[in-house]
């Protein structure tokens, strides 16, 4: 554990708790696509499989279970408890398109070829173009709530972190993962658009609105 | 020229 892990899984951490309670006080998931949180649920139980298998530390066990359960509150929140407000019309990302290819690459680029092991790489593969059918989303409709965009950058900002804690534990403990460096550093890619209009836009208080 | 995944990593 370092400074920079700690951090980045604080704001990973982070963004699920605004999300969480952006959806429950305001109570709608309009902006929000079901469509990555589909996507997210599906890459935390393909990657914590292991919680039942390997025990590394009591924060690692905590950390899993949380964004598991979490991952699948907010799929209820959006498909059941609050499907009226659900934009489904906005949400239109063919997600077939993004678990095909990551499961296709998984079997061919992976640690190990045991199912525990191809299905976390599966899941490294996934998550790193998760957040592909909300930023679709933002770009179909011109525009995020300010909360959305504040739930983006710290969801962004985790996987950036991530990137300075492998280069430390590079440096420091000559330990790297070329499959979650290469995947994190393309989910951090996918986010510097985004990064540039939060810093321009939402940082002086103006909403995220892309030009027309 | 992989290094293993220690599953430490969330």
């Amino acid at each position: 554990m370092n400074i920079f892990r700690l951090t980045g899984d604080l704001a990973h951490l982070l963004a699920i708790i605004i999300l969480l309670l952006k959806i429950w006080k305001t109570r709608s998931c309009a902006g929000i696509s079901g469509k990555s949180q589909i996507l997210f649920a599906i890459v935390y139980t393909t990657r914590y499989l292991d919680l039942v298998t390997t025990f590394v530390s009591a924060y690692n066990t905590l950390m899993k279970i949380f964004f598991l359960a979490s991952s699948y509150a907010t799929m209820y929140l959006i498909y059941i408890k609050f499907k009226a407000t659900y934009d489904h019309n906005h949400d239109t990302f063919r997600i077939e398109f993004l678990v095909a290819p990551a499961f296709v690459l998984a079997m061919l680029i992976t640690h190990a070829y045991t199912l525990l092991e191809v299905l976390w790489t599966f899941s490294i593969y996934l998550e790193s173009v998760a957040i592909l059918p909300q930023l679709f989303m933002v770009s179909k409709t011109g525009e995020a709530e300010s909360i959305t965009s504040h739930y983006l950058f710290a969801l962004g900002s985790y996987r950036a972190l991530y990137i300075l804690n492998w280069i430390y534990r590079y440096v420091m403990e000559n330990n790297y993962d070329l499959i979650a460096i290469v995947a994190g550093i393309v989910q951090t890619v996918l986010y510097c658009d985004f990064f540039y209009l939060y810093v321009t836009k939402v940082l002086k208080g103006k909403k995220l609105q892309l030009p027309a | 020229l992989l290094q293993e995944n220690d599953h430490d990593e969330l």
